[in-house]
């Protein structure tokens, strides 16, 4: 039996929206410890490390370990079902064809539930090697978001060049170019607006910017957004997802022919 | 000129 109950629907809302423009499918490997998903995007450019620890849902049970393959796009239509303020239950048996999803509202008078088939999927599991990191920034996730946004009607990738006296993003094509250079903050008050450099030594990479925006999506999930960057290694775009786990995006960089 | 490189040559298959 496995089952994971979660107050607000909210979270594996954004989770799903954070995910659903790179992944068509995706295993849900589930364990005493909590709920991961590792799978590549189709080309192989990036991949999506989720990690949901069980201590952050509300009650969490799962009696032997389970992989489930979940059609991705039939997910996100069936959280989309959901209020953001809806109890979120995911209910499967031990060997289980399918997944159900049970929606309740706050005054209990509503009872939502869909059930979802499971999918046979080849489990491609990458090891990801211990990487110690040239520069990693913390920055805020909405200014990200928005640069990503912004150069990306310049050129269809983006340079990031890293130091100590800050961040610079840049990019290049046919109308012109333009870039965006953040300090470092010297003494944020709140830590949500900080930008904050940690750095070895300087780098400066390449990347597509269609990945990116598809990484942004998960700026709803958290008000900062981490990046850690070497040189000719990929590219690791982490959000924290409030007290329950993060979601990680691996992005290999564009590289001279 | 750039391309695009792929993920798999960082990580390994396990």
């Amino acid at each position: 039996m496995f089952e994971a109950r979660l107050a607000q629907s909210a979270i594996l809302k954004k989770v799903l929206e954070a995910v659903k423009d790179l992944l068509t499918e995706a295993t849900f490997e589930c364990s005493d410890s909590g709920i991961q998903v590792q799978a590549m995007d189709n080309a192989h450019v990036s991949l999506v490390s989720l990690n949901l620890r069980s201590d952050g849902f509300d009650k969490y049970r799962c009696d032997r370990n389970l992989s489930m393959g979940m059609n991705i796009g039939t997910m996100t239509k069936i959280l989309r079902c959901a209020s953001s303020e809806d109890t979120v239950t995911l209910r499967a048996v031990d060997s289980p064809d399918n997944i159900i999803f049970i929606f309740e509202s706050q005054n209990k008078e509503k009872l939502a539930e869909y059930e979802m088939k499971l999918i046979n999927m080849d489990l491609e599991h990458l090891g990801i090697p211990e990487t110690m990191y040239s520069c990693v920034v913390k920055m805020p996730s909405q200014e990200f978001a928005r640069i990503c946004r912004d150069l990306s009607q310049f050129g269809e990738a983006i340079t990031i060049a890293c130091s100590k006296e800050g961040i610079k993003f840049s990019a290049a094509g046919d109308y012109g170019n333009a870039n965006v250079k953040l300090a470092q903050t010297a003494d944020s008050d709140k830590e949500e607006e900080a930008v904050l450099i940690d750095m070895q030594e300087p780098v400066k990479l390449t990347f597509a910017c269609r990945y990116l925006n598809s990484f942004v999506k998960a700026t709803p999930l958290c008000a900062q957004v981490k990046l850690s960057m070497s040189s000719d290694v990929p590219l690791v775009c982490e959000y924290q997802i409030g007290e329950i786990g993060h979601i990680r995006y691996y992005l290999a960089p564009k590289i001279d022919d | 000129l750039t391309i695009q490189d792929n993920l798999t040559k960082y990580f390994i298959v396990v």
